[in-house]
């Protein structure tokens, strides 16, 4: 049976697809059956992996609205047991016309039921917004990895975000958890970022992984070759951050 | 007759906040009275200039659904001429209550027009994301301010913000132009920030700013003051490269 990890934050740029991603493909590589899903219109997460947007066969709105079913949708990409739910632009409408749908805050969670015991994982990339995407996110995984940037605009963002969550748990979806806050393009050569960083461990305790991904220009190149940073550059700083991240993924599943 | 410019770009985190409260203060300090427009839910706008976001006697929320007339609702900061419609986290609301409303994208625009005369320039912060609330911005203002990182993910995303522009002005607004494409957080030190600044001047010509913002931490600091970057650390790189900007903008404005 797969777990499903949503990566959430509607502050923008804060390393969400890159972590989405990174994640995916490091756990993918140890084996693990892991499936990847884009609900973002920018697609970001689609054309990292190498899948071009355009004459998708089927996307992540054709499975939200229901035109679709999602495993009609999923594709392999080219890196050993990764599989993906790819997006397109068209997901922009989904917002508006999933108001007038019914159960529409649960048609990922619905979907998803049908082809969880195929995976071991399953890593859900986010757009920068509490919308109806995030939601359906939201209530389709057991838990929240929240990526954020040692900034002051980023930890403004958290609250919003922890409020969210509540009122998912009270709602919809009572045993929604937090898989772990992840520090992001970390660099410790500024008082600001040390600063944050703090903040953020006297607020969430351990919930802070204890990786933490510093800022390596590797990470930001790799989706220019349609690549996980992993196949890109296997040495990179950016590469052994997030296999300690999965690592780190694993032990807490194992635990819980 | 007030200049509206929209700062816009659907991808987070590429400095759309930054540029729209250091650009509108460093107009306001040439003494051009400003006002500063913030539709995004997360607000960042209002407390990077110091407005608390707690208990807002009216805010852009209540202006576009209509409880409240935009002269009611516009404050002064501490800054010099410098003026600002304020934003909560009621604007995540926004985009569903829209839907059902009359003249529904050009409630901005209708509001603006009551108090343009009373401005010279007046610059809105927009959310990463196409929705009712940028559409609302893009068919308020006159020009649209394009900040983009030199990186692949903000590259990908500047065809689909251009196709909305041209959507728009085929229908609600056949004047909107682009007022500009800026380059920011720019770290010539890399090759793919060298790369994608190229391919953008290539692609958008001399519609790119002259002016490139550098990755300067002062302007990451400044917001945890409450302070736009000139307030904050005048003699900052950040603080200098946006004056450099007001100065083009003006220039631009001037020719047209
Ligand atoms: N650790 C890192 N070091 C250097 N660059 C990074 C790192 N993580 C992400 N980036 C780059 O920073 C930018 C923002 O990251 P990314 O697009 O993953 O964030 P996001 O949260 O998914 O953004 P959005 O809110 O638009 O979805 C991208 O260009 C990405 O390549
Ligand atoms: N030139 C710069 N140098 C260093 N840091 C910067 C620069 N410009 C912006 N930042 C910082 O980078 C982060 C992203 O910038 P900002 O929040 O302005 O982007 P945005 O496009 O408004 O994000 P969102 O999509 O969430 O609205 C912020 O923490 C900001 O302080
Ligand atoms: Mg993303
Ligand atoms: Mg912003």
């Amino acid at each position: 049976m797969a777990k499903a990890i949503a990566v959430a934050n509607q502050k923008g740029g804060v390393g969400k697809t890159t972590t989405a991603i990174n994640l995916a493909a490091s756990l993918a590589a140890s084996e693990l059956k892991t499936l990847l899903i884009d609900i973002d219109p920018q697609g970001n997460t689609t054309t990292g992996v190498g899948i071009p947007k355009q004459d998708l066969p089927a996307t992540s709105y054709d499975v939200l609205i229901g035109t679709k079913e999602i495993s009609q949708a999923i594709q392999p990409t080219e890196f050993q047991g990764l599989h993906i739910l790819a997006a397109d632009k068209n997901l922009v409408a989904a917002n508006v016309e999933l108001i007038d749908v019914e159960n529409r805050q649960t048609r990922l969670r619905d979907q998803l039921a049908t082809i969880r015991d195929r995976y071991d994982f399953i890593i859900i990339d986010c757009p920068p917004a509490l919308d109806h995407l995030t939601l359906n996110a939201l209530v389709a995984a057991d838990s929240v990895l929240i990526p954020i940037q040692c900034e002051f605009f980023a930890l403004e963002g958290v609250s919003q975000l922890i409020d969210t969550i509540d009122r998912i748990r009270e709602s919809l979806h009572p045993t929604l958890a937090i898989e772990g806050i992840l520090l992001t393009m970390f660099d410790d050569r500024t008082n600001l970022t040390r600063q944050v960083a703090a903040d953020l461990k006297d607020f969430f305790q351990d919930q802070v992984f204890d990786t933490v991904i510093p800022r390596s220009v590797r990470l930001a190149e790799a989706p220019s070759h349609g690549k996980p940073v992993l196949a890109y550059d296997m040495r990179s700083k950016g590469a052994e951050s997030y296999i300690k991240l999965a690592k780190e993924v694993l032990a807490r599943s194992n635990r819980t």
